[in-house]
């Protein structure tokens, strides 16, 4: 009876999957198909999704910790793209798991779809539900070389289960046929606008978001300027390829494993900066700020100019008040700007005072070039883009670009200085920036 | 199975695990492309009366005597020759409808047991692993 559990569970819940599904689906159906079920159109309505590797359908090939790992890892890779959260939940009743994997041959699991032994079939999924994989095969761990390996056909898999159906496009990850893994494979451009076709594309708010520039030097000796920009939210942080528009493969990461000694649980910003006297990156949060050693990839405790860390914001930046929402450092006039509430200090780097005049209202600094279209306070990360060259405003899920100094205001005379030109969607500009669950940070 | 085996079980071979069956012929490749949802299979009450249009569809099924005048390549009347052509499109192989050794070879890769084709849940019987009504 144990082993039927597997499907006859699956069952046992149609009409709980069958009322969301089905409302999702008479919605669709109405607009696109009367009487037919579309394919690629059903998902699951919630988002955070539990699995489990089933007891009874451990392979005989691999480890235990290995198979919960590498299907883990399957997992996490679609959250990396995705709004899904996946947990592995190894205790809840099975009717409240979502996602059943399990390995078995020939006649397995209760399954009503017997596997074929070795050779061509090596796995198969439900909608919405469950996956088998068909231990005659010969998975290998990633990276083996040799074998099928059960991180790609995890992750084909759970692409059905959650609702993609064969893609024949090439790079695919849900092709039907199994393409021996080119080293480091990763769900492609394509396959993300899939999943995010049925579940929408990544939202929300960041705590800061930089540029981090440092220079290296080639192979030749010569000494070259580069710049990575970051996106940071509570504990995790995404680098983000502006080349591939993309985060990097395997990203968010905690924040404790790439920046050693800032506060784990975020910041409130970032700044570097960066002109011909200075080169210093700093963290705020709170009334405390910190400053990064690039080279010895950690917060200083006392820095070249004998400063103790973390130091209080107002010994630092007199004038400057704490905590405070967000700050950028604009290379162009070399300034650092605070904003807090309503209001934006405009900071002398070299003067090391408050410039006068200031604080100033937001929306008088940086007016709305669309009237009412303006975050009015509250910012939650200003960030200057040495990609795009100009700043951006960032509020929950939108953004704001201050009006260009140069090329804007040279096609368009009558903006205003500082404008902020109408709004849009971070993810709109900025692509698959997504969570992970708390469990999947570290896999 | 054996009614009676020896108490230690010597008698007992456990099988090794068997080879798939690979694809070699006709007959395997039908099945196949009816497995992964190229050839469509006949659900006479569809044929009989189509609810939604209310129109009858016999007029569709070609009947069996017109099936005997078919040769191998006539892709415009044969079911399979034309779900063999939808697989050598899908599969990125020149489309000749002819069973030929490439075609042989691509059905015989490690693949996936979710058909490829949408499946109509009428064939209950044997409904692919991705119909919702499994649930």
């Amino acid at each position: 009876p144990h082993r039927s559990t597997l499907t006859t569970t699956a069952t046992d819940r149609p009409h709980q999957h069958q009322n969301r599904v089905a409302s999702l689906l008479s919605k669709r159906r109405q607009k696109r198909h009367v009487g037919r079920r579309a394919w690629g159109n059903m998902a699951f309505s919630k988002m955070v999704l539990k699995w489990r590797l089933i007891g009874e359908g451990y392979s005989s090939q691999l480890t235990i910790q290995d198979q919960r790992h590498i299907i883990s890892l399957a997992f996490r890779m679609w959250s990396e793209v995705s709004p899904l959260e996946f947990i592995e939940d190894t205790s809840s009743p099975l009717a409240d798991v979502d996602i059943k994997l399990g390995f078995g041959t020939g006649r397995h699991l209760g399954c009503n779809q017997k596997f074929d032994g070795t050779g061509r079939e090596f796995a198969h999924a439900w909608f919405l539900g469950d996956i088998h994989f068909d231990d005659d095969e010969h998975f290998t761990a990633p990276n083996t070389g040799s074998g099928i390996s059960l991180l790609k056909v995890a992750v084909h898999e759970i692409g059905h289960v959650l609702g993609l159906p064969h893609i024949y496009r090439t790079g695919s990850i849900m092709q039907p046929s199994y393409l021996p893994q080119e080293s480091g494979f990763e769900i492609n451009w394509m396959d993300r606008k899939s999943i995010q076709h049925l579940y929408g594309g990544c939202k929300g708010q960041f705590n800061t978001v930089f540029d981090w520039i440092r220079k290296e030097r080639t192979q030749y000796g010569e000494v070259v300027i580069r710049f990575n920009t970051y996106f940071m939210r509570d504990g995790w942080y995404w680098l983000y390829e502006n080349r591939t528009n993309r985060t990097r493969y395997g990203d968010p990461v905690a924040l404790q494993v790439g920046w050693h000694g800032i506060p784990p649980d975020g910041v409130d910003a970032s700044v570097h900066v960066w002109n011909r006297n200075t080169d210093a990156v700093y963290f705020f949060k709170g009334t405390q700020y910190w400053r990064y050693d690039d080279d010895n990839d950690q917060v200083f405790t006392v820095d070249p100019e004998g400063h103790l860390y973390p130091r209080l914001i107002s010994e630092g930046f007199p004038g400057v008040p704490s905590p405070i929402d967000t700050a950028f450092y604009d290379r162009r006039d070399y300034h650092i700007y605070f904003f807090k509430g309503t209001y934006v200090y405009v900071f002398d780097v070299t003067a090391n005072r408050v410039s006068p005049g200031f604080p100033r209202k937001i929306t008088a600094v940086f007016p709305a070039v669309v009237s009412g279209d303006h975050p009015g306070g509250s910012i939650d990360a200003a960030y200057f883009s040495y990609t795009h060259n100009a700043v951006f405003l960032f509020k929950d899920t939108q953004f704001w670009k201050v009006v260009g100094r140069s090329r804007d205001r040279w096609r368009r005379p009558a903006l205003p200085r500082n404008g902020l030109l109408p709004h849009r969607k971070v993810e709109e500009q900025w692509f698959d920036i997504c969570n992970v669950h708390p469990s999947a940070l570290k896999v | 199975e054996k009614l009676f085996h020896s108490r230690d079980h010597s008698d007992l071979e456990i099988p090794s695990s068997h080879q798939a069956e690979l694809i070699t012929d006709k007959d395997t490749a039908e099945l196949f492309l009816s497995r992964y949802g190229f050839i469509r299979p006949v659900n006479w009450e569809e044929l009989q009366f189509d609810q939604s249009t209310g129109i009858s569809n016999d007029e569709d099924f070609p009947g069996e005597e017109d099936l005997s005048g078919i040769q191998e390549g006539d892709s415009s009347l044969s079911p399979f020759i034309s779900a063999l052509r939808d697989f050598q499109m899908v599969s990125g192989l020149s489309v000749t409808g002819l069973f030929d050794d490439a075609t042989k070879a691509a059905m015989n890769k490690p693949r996936c047991g979710v058909p490829d084709k949408e499946t109509d849940d009428a064939t209950e019987e044997s409904p692919p692993p991705t119909t919702a009504t499994d649930r």
